[in-house]
């Protein structure tokens, strides 16, 4: 964006919904020290995807260029259910544990605003794609782990994190296919609206 | 919970 001051058909909405999965998970910075490791990442999840935000909103290149009106997912479509059922189905019915379980529910969909998009964007610009594709990847090898976890360590089970990663991997699915295609058959990739 | 799975999972 930053070098070609143009959005790239990213949506605005997901990057919304990312950073307030980050700040409502990320709250234990302000508590607990876990390790440097653990607080360096989430001030670099925390930063980067504010700083997303702030540049697609700010810009003015970019805001120009960033198509408002086909980018309409509306955010409270997704973020009511996410935290009444995070009031519902949760493991502790604290505030910490509340915001986390929503955070968690609300990752699991923030993808949506952008698949969303990238069908009505008839040219799925390479780099668009490909962000999709990591992300995706990047919840399926959480998936590995928590298999590889669940056989080798007695009682290591989270329902919560499982359940919400996997409906999040799902919803990847039919653009993993997609793209796949694309890739075989050498083609533009396109989704089907 | 939020406590013993943010130890490893961000």
């Amino acid at each position: 964006m930053r070098h070609q001051n143009q959005p790239y058909g990213v949506s605005l909405k997901t990057q919304e919904l990312y950073a307030l999965v980050f700040a409502t998970r990320y709250l234990d910075i302000f508590t607990d020290y876990i390790s440097l490791y653990n607080i360096v990442m989430k001030l670099i999840y925390l930063g980067s995807s504010f700083s997303i935000v702030w540049y697609m909103r700010r810009h003015k290149l970019v805001r120009r260029s960033y198509d408002k009106e086909q980018d309409t997912f509306r955010h409270l479509f997704l973020i009511v259910p996410c935290l009444f059922l995070a009031l519902v189905l949760n493991e502790r019915f604290t505030f910490m544990e509340v915001m986390w379980t929503f955070s968690l529910y609300l990752e699991a969909v923030a993808i949506l605003p952008q698949l969303v998009l990238l069908q009505r964007t008839r040219n799925i610009d390479n780099l668009t794609g490909q962000y999709v594709l990591l992300l995706g990847a990047y919840r399926a090898f959480y998936i590995l782990n928590w298999i590889y976890r669940y056989l080798t360590e007695v009682h290591y089970v989270h329902w919560i994190t499982w359940m919400s990663g996997l409906i999040q991997t799902l919803l990847y699915a039919d653009f993993f296919y997609y793209y796949f295609h694309s890739w075989k058959n050498n083609e533009k990739l396109q989704l089907p609206a | 919970s939020s406590a013993d799975n943010i130890k490893d999972e961000l």
